[in-house]
């Protein structure tokens, strides 16, 4: 299904973003 | 944490819910200490995929004969929306600011309004495929309710032609139901049910056979073959029924978690 695979980009852009914006605070801690 | 109720959610879900939970942690406890690095690149991937989902959902709503995912899915979509929104402003603000408080704060509130609007877009879009079930389970039960006017060879004949491909549906596509669900409960009721409807299918055929006869040859016993039928068809009636009820839970049971 084509709203399974869309859902599944954002999980996927969502994660490397988080990843991304955590990296900063795991460093200071 | 969210808790998921089809493998399918799960997979998708789980993985960034977690994420997202670490950064809200780590946003605590840095109390704001860090400078962030530049989110531009990250945000835009985010609003490019949610792009994709608003135009596929919407393709979604028009092309579905369900009204009420039509109903329901366009606010899932503004919430996916809005939350990307405030990842692009977290983003703008960061890159002015890379300290900014209100910039970390849009950008957790942006990350869990994601995960949030996600999550309800993939339980409307389930939703709708559990209702598909259910039309093919009362289908059945519609074929079941006009058991006790079968009275003809001829009759039961085309009775079990209505019967048995809608009975094949329901028995397919809640079996992959059942291996899709991770609650392990409503997956066993289904199993049961399932397992129940398959045995009595045949049996219910063959009291509906005895009836018939009966009646053609002259009717003796015909009062105690159609109570044995219909005690049959409430069996399948109950159990069709149970499926039904089942399908529709999402709630996890407190017992099994103890």
């Amino acid at each position: 299904e084509v709203i399974l695979e869309a859902a599944k980009s954002i999980a996927a852009a969502t994660s490397a973003l988080v990843k991304a914006a955590s990296a900063a605070q795991r460093e200071l801690i | 944490m969210p808790v998921f109720h089809t493998k399918t959610i799960e997979s998708i879900l789980e993985p960034v819910a977690q994420q997202v939970s670490r950064l809200v942690i780590l946003h605590e406890d840095a109390e704001d200490g860090s400078a962030m690095p530049d989110l531009e690149k990250p945000v835009q991937a985010v609003s490019r995929a949610v792009m994709n989902l608003i135009k596929v959902g919407k393709e979604t709503i028009n092309c579905s004969d369900d009204p009420i995912l039509k109903q329901d899915l366009p606010s899932a979509l503004y919430r996916v929306e809005g939350a990307s929104r405030l990842l692009e402003e977290a983003s703008a603000m960061l890159k002015q600011d890379p300290y900014s408080g209100p910039a970390r704060r849009k950008l957790i509130e942006g990350s869990r309004g994601i995960l949030q609007g996600t999550s309800s877009l993939l339980l409307c879009f389930d939703e709708s495929e559990v209702r598909k079930i259910i039309r093919e389970c009362k289908k059945v039960l519609d074929y079941l309710a006009v058991a006790e006017v079968i009275e003809s060879m001829e009759d039961l004949v085309q009775f079990l032609k209505d019967l048995s491909p809608s009975l094949s549906r329901v028995s397919r596509e809640v079996g992959a139901r059942e291996k899709e669900l991770t609650h392990q409960v409503h997956r066993d009721i289904l199993v049961r049910c399932l397992d129940q409807v398959k045995t009595l299918a045949p049996i219910l055929i063959c009291s509906m056979k005895i009836y018939i006869h009966i009646l053609s040859e002259g009717g003796k016993g015909a009062a105690e073959a159609a109570e044995n039928r219909d005690y049959l068809t409430s069996r399948m009636t109950g159990e069709i029924l149970e499926i039904i009820r089942v399908l529709q839970l999402t709630t996890y049971d407190e017992d099994e978690w103890e």
